[in-house]
This record gives structure tokens, sequence and C-alpha cells, in this order.
């Protein structure tokens, strides 16, 4: 039985794609199949896994609106797990989705018949609640929120959490909360400390324990096109995504 | 003779809020006139002023969709500045505008009756080039586009730049880049300091002089409703933003 988590959070930069491509690369590393799905028209998690953006063959583009076989347009990566690279034609699927019927539902449909193939599959969305990220939320079993514990992005929960209870009911109403992930974590700055309590009052244990801290190399690893587990396996966030990777497997009975 | 400047860039979490507040929270301290747009669906800048955005009696989706007139929907800031207040009705303002024909011109004309009242008009843009940004950028004088100092900011500025030339060619001849403003910045970083010197390499004094450092009152001062300037006017956050103020002032000619 494969799961399929959403990683989403309209506010940007709380580390979706960082999280995005550590997970996918960890979850593969410990043995399972994994496909990660780069939903953003920036294409980070795509150049993050070490596939050149700007000359791809073929896109996810062509596999969502052009109805291409997943085997033609996946690429394998180093850590192990395919991605379903993306770019700024992702924009002009946006436009094309808002045309269509059924157009929340494209990537659920889309996805339906090579899903067994895959444990896992990834969705990275990009910084907005628009008809990409509302077609990863109606195919995704759990949604994964990245949070970085400052203001404007706690501020920004209630609006989400109103767009998941929207998807709930307009046509999946299984969505889970995968958890919420604390990320750029620093203990020594009093606003992160107090915003993390804030978030385990709220929301207790669908909190994760595991806790990425502020740690460089994850920002160094993208620019090699590797994810930090690979990069350097042994730093402090490297580690922290393997723990991560840990608790979702023992979540779900390991696969 | 007012200017209108973009804050803008589709990469998530670089400071474009951060920096519209406490940019126009400066113009005003030293004399400006200054009218601050909230573009953002998120509303953060909104909030960041001190302004609720879930008890707006009307919000820029009235006076952008509706035709509202601005003194019915600003408010005016601590700070002395004013706000066109957002929030997620934004979401449905980029649905309409897609219908209507000049849909990229609308921010530009709704504004042109108002502008003689102030000297700067500053525009927080949603981490996108969706509709809503293209509105901004076919409005504006001038593109101030915060930068953290990392390596998929940099990877994505060759789209906003492709984005700006977009636009000179369809509606805004005179589109100019006011700079690049390096955010968050940490010297004892080596990735920062790279990025840094790449951005001077390639776009020579296109990039600020100014430079923000990473400085946690600028992340406190939003859940205060304030800006830094006031929060903490003599924190390292404030007085750069302070020092942004016055190099905008001197390239223009202080108003
Ligand atoms: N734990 C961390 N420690 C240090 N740097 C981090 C960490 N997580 C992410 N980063 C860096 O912070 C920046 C933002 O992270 P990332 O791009 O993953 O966020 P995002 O939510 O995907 O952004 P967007 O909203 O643009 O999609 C990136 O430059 C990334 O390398
Ligand atoms: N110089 C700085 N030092 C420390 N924290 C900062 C600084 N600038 C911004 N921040 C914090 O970093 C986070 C991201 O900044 P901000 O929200 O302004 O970015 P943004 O580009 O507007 O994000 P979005 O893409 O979601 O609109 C916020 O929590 C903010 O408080
Ligand atoms: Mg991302
Ligand atoms: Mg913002």
């Amino acid at each position: 039985m494969s799961r399929i988590i959403a990683v989403a959070n309209q506010k940007g930069g709380v580390g979706k794609t960082t999280t995005s491509v550590n997970l996918s690369a960890s979850l593969s590393l410990s043995g399972s199949k994994v496909l990660l799905i780069d939903l953003d028209p920036q294409g980070n998690a795509t150049m993050g896994s070490g596939v050149n953006k700007n000359d791809l063959e073929a896109s996810i583009y062509d596999w969502l609106v052009d109805g291409v076989a997943l085997s033609g347009v996946v690429h394998r990566c180093q850590a192990g797990y395919e991605v379903l690279p993306g770019n700024a034609d992702l924009t002009a699927a946006e436009l094309e989705l808002l045309r269509q019927d059924r157009r929340e539902q494209r990537l659920k449909d889309r996805l339906s018949p090579d899903l067994d193939q895959f444990d896992y599959v990834i969705i990275d969305c990009p910084p907005s609640l628009n008809i990409l990220t509302l077609n990863a939320l109606i195919a995704a079993d759990g949604v994964l929120i990245p949070m970085q514990c400052e203001y404007y992005a706690l501020e920004g929960l209630t609006a989400l959490l109103e767009t998941i209870e929207g998807v709930r009911e307009r046509g999946n109403p299984d969505l889970a909360i995968e958890g919420l992930l604390r990320t750029m974590y620093d203990p020594r700055n009093s606003l992160t400390r107090d915003v993390s309590r804030q978030l385990i009052q709220y929301f207790g244990d669908k909190v994760f324990r595991t806790v990425i801290p502020r740690n460089v190399r994850l920002a160094e690893a993208p620019s090699h096109g590797l994810p930090a587990v690979l990069y350097d396996r042994h730093s402090r966030g490297a580690v922290a995504y393997m723990a991560l990777a840990g608790e979702i497997r023992r979540k779900h009975g390991a696969t």
C-alpha cells in the first residue's frame, strides 16, 4: 500500500523543498520505493535532486496535462528515489487546469495507474493555495506541514487548515494531517521556543517529535544537486531528516 | 513626482514583506508620504502594520475589483504611512482578473487617480509570478528584489529577470531594477559570502550597498503589529532599513 504525502504550506521559505528532497532520500536509503513530484514552477526539488530543470526532454507538464506515461518523464536520482521534474511550464499547466472539468482531481487521476510501484509519493508544493496545491491535497493521504517557528508562519496556519477542511468536504474526506514539522529550529531564540510551545499546545501529538535544526549543510547541499543526507550524511540536518523518515515509517508500519 | 516600487521575488521567504513594511515605515519617518499596498493573499504586510486582516470593512479586493475609492479602504499606521490591506479575498481577485480584458493593467489603472497624494507607493508581492505580481510590475517604476544569499534564491533570479524583460515588452518599457537587496545576511556563513560575491559580479551597482543582517528583532516585530523601526529602533535590523530608505531617497533626489 503506497502513501501519498503532500508537503504544503503557502507561507514561503519554510523548508518545503528541503523537506521533500531530504525525506525522499532518507526513505529511499532505508529501503522504500519513493517517487518525488515537483509541483512548483520554481523547480527547486528538481534542481536539488541533481536534475537540470532547464534541460528536460519531458517534464511534469507533459505527464499532468498531455497524458505522457510516467516512465517517459521520471529521472532516477543518486539516492535511489525517482523524481518527476518540474519547471516554469507548470505555470502554463495551472492555466490549462483552470479550463478543464475535474480540474482538482487531475493529479489523482494521473497517479492512480502507477501508484502500486511506490511505497511513498512525496509532493513538493508551491508557496500558494492555488490549483496546483489543491491537486496535491485532493490526491494525498496526508499533509506534512513544514513550519518555521516565527510569527507570519504561525499566523498563516489558520488559512491552510481551512483549506484542508475544504478539501475534505470537496473530494478527499480521508485527508489526514501527517504532522507539523518544526524547521530551521534555533533553540537559543526565544521567539522560536515561544512559537514551538504554542504549536504543541494547539496540535499536541500532530507535531512531529523530530525537529529540524538550522544547519548550513542543508542550504549548501542543493548547489551540489544532492540531498544533505548524501552531501554530508553526518551533519545535524541530515541526521534529523533520517530521524523524520524513521518517525514516519513507524507511524504507518515500515514499508 | 511619486515613485511606485514593487517588492517582488517568486522565491518564498526571502524578506519581501519585512522589506515592504520596514522600508515604508523608514521612508515615512523621514518625511515622505507613503502608501503600502498588500498584494499577497497571506495578508502579512497588513498584519505586520498592525491592521487585522480578518476584521476589515473593506480590503484591496473592493478597491481593485469593485472600484471602491482608495480613501474608503486605507488605514493610517503608527509609523505614518497608509496601508491598503490585503487578505484571502485576493485569491478571488486573481480569478476575477483572469476573466477581464485589461487584466494586467488593472492595478495601474486603479492607482492613477490617487498617485499624486504620495511620494512613494510600495507594493508587497506574493511568492509567485502570477497575475497579481504581473499587475504590480506593470504599474511599477522600479522593482526591488529582496535576495537571501542562498542557492535556490540565486537560481530563481533568471526566471524573475525574464519576467521583468517580458513586462518591459508588453506594457511597461520603463520598468527599472530599483536594486537587489541582500537580506538575512550572515557574514560568518561562507555560502552567504559566496552568493553575495556572485551577485556583485553579475549585477554590479544594481546591488544595494545596504545589507540587511539576520536580526531576530525583525522577526519579533510583526507579532506586535509594528515595523522594527518602531518596535526597536536601535536594533541592527531597524538601522539597516533606515539606511536603505536613505539610499533610495538619494537615488531619486529626496522627496
Ligand atoms: N534547516 C535548515 N537550515 C538551514 N537552511 C535551511 C534549512 N531548511 C531550508 N534551508 C534553506 O532555507 C531556504 C528556504 O528553504 P526551502 O527553499 O526548502 O523552503 P520552501 O518552503 O521550499 O520555499 P518556497 O516557499 O520558495 O518553495 C533555502 O535556501 C534552503 O536551502
Ligand atoms: N533580516 C532578517 N532577520 C531575521 N529574520 C528575518 C529577516 N527578514 C525576515 N525575517 C523573518 O523571516 C521570515 C520570512 O520573511 P518574510 O515573511 O518577510 O519573507 P517573504 O519573502 O515576504 O515571504 P513570502 O514569500 O511568504 O511572502 C519571517 O518570519 C520574517 O519575520
Ligand atoms: Mg520550495
Ligand atoms: Mg511576504
